[in-house]
């Protein structure tokens, strides 16, 4: 989807994505 | 999370017997870390249990700047916390279970 990107980094594959709402703690 | 203000969490279900997990870390308590980091945002990433170290995944996430050089001790403390629990339910529960 748009809202992952992926990232290499010395071979290793990073995922990114929003964190689901229900799981940020309110700050 | 309390101590580092990092959460990592299964990405996948553990089948036990692969070294390969997939892991996701976020930030859950921002206050907690000192350099620039992205709140809500999630990483995804592998971790061999065999040949990969938390710092070295840290190292790299700090690379990629996800986080600032300040934090890697923690979130190198976050995914080994992780990866402990892991190895001790693994060491449990026999492989294929």
């Amino acid at each position: 989807s748009s809202l992952t990107q992926v990232v290499h980094s010395a071979g290793r594959r990073f995922i990114v994505s929003p964190v689901p709402e229900s799981r940020l703690r309110e700050s | 999370a309390e101590d580092t203000g990092l959460r990592v969490e299964l990405a996948e279900e553990d089948d036990y017997s692969n070294s390969s997990l997939a892991l996701r870390l976020w930030v859950e308590d921002p206050k907690k870390l000192k350099g620039k980091h992205k709140d809500n945002e999630a990483i995804e990433f592998s971790f061999n249990l065999e040949t990969d170290t938390p710092e070295e995944v840290a190292y790299e996430m700090v690379k990629s700047g996800f986080f600032h050089e300040s934090d890697s001790k923690a979130v190198a403390k976050s995914i080994r916390d992780r990866v402990t629990l892991i190895k001790k339910i693994r060491e449990k529960k026999p492989a294929g279970c």
